[in-house]
């Protein structure tokens, strides 16, 4: 699964996620990725793109819980993903990516490791695979 | 912020005894794809392009899992899904099951934007497709030596845990005559 969300100079808040899904998937199986709320999720404060054990990252409604737990908590977007990320899913289970309307970019993961990626207007730039 | 950008490649059991040049060509692959990306937003371009250009970069690079490097299913295929979402709107496009669009993230896009549907499946997203210019390939673009020994291995596991638990279901009179 490969993904990346962004946001633009106008405020454009955009998620996206691709994938082959899981190896030795019968009967069409569908993840979590093309299900909006869960894998892929977008919303006017937070764009979210997880990966992972699918079928919890579903069971969690993952991106739509970041967006919400940001608005109704309130809580930041680093809150968000450690609420979702450590009190909701288990360990070994899912790497997310995410950026709020502000620009503060998220890259967590429960996982042993995640290829990730992160740049902004203000001359950060990250590239990591493990912690 | 005027802009950010967040990347993933996918998450898991990466294991660490990988060798220091493959590591290094993944972090390499990783930075060309966050540079697509930052080209754009640095000039003024939509987070839309951005987002879709990267992932077009990830799809076509076997490494990993989607578009080329796609894992096979248990048939011996591919099946791909995409999701794209506008947040400020939003607006959504999401496909699943395809097997000959090249960069899937395109076809999401394309749903999003063209559609007043959210989501099509299988064999209708195909025929969606074809109402547009999209790359088209066959299953054999998405294979790579990689993703196709893991598919046997998987395959191996599977019959294994077959047997043992078929196994399990044999009486010990049962047992017995399958070790005749």
């Amino acid at each position: 699964t490969v993904g990346a969300v962004a946001v633009d100079k106008e405020g454009q808040i955009v998620a996206g996620t691709s994938t082959g899904g899981m190896t030795n998937k019968k009967f069409g199986r569908v993840g979590d990725v093309p299900i909006i709320g869960s894998g892929t999720y977008a919303s006017d404060v937070v764009a979210v793109s997880m990966t992972g054990w699918g079928e919890k990252i579903m069971r969690a409604v993952s991106g739509h819980t970041v967006s919400a737990y940001m608005k109704h908590k309130p809580a930041s977007l680093e809150e968000a993903g450690s609420y979702l990320l450590e009190d909701l899913l288990n360990k070994g289970e899912a790497g997310m990516i995410a950026v709020d309307k502000d620009g503060n970019t998220y890259m967590g993961m429960n996982t042993l490791g995640m290829f990730r990626g992160a740049a902004d207007s203000e001359g950060n730039r990250e590239v990591a695979i493990w912690e | 912020k005027d802009w950010a950008l967040v990347i993933h490649g996918g998450a898991g059991t990466i294991s660490k005894d990988k060798p220091d040049s493959v590591v290094k060509a993944y972090k390499n692959d990783l930075s060309e794809a966050l540079a697509i990306g930052e080209d754009i937003l640095k000039s003024g371009g939509s987070a839309l392009d951005a987002v879709e250009n990267v992932i077009n970069y990830l799809e076509n690079n076997p490494k990993f899992n989607a578009g080329k490097g796609a894992v096979f299913t248990h048939d011996g295929g591919h099946e791909l899904d995409a999701a794209i979402m506008l947040g400020n709107t939003r607006e959504a496009g999401t496909i699943t099951g395809v097997k000959t669009v090249k960069n899937p993230i395109s076809l999401a896009r394309l749903v999003m934007e063209n559609s007043k549907h959210v989501m099509f499946a299988g064999d209708g997203a195909e025929k969606y497709a074809d109402k547009f210019e999209l790359e088209r390939v066959n299953q054999e673009y998405f294979y790579t030596e990689h993703r196709h020994k893991a598919w046997k291995r998987a395959l191996k596991r599977e019959k294994q845990k077959d047997a043992q638990s078929g196994l399990m279901e044999l009486t010990p009179k049962e047992l017995k005559e399958k070790y005749g």
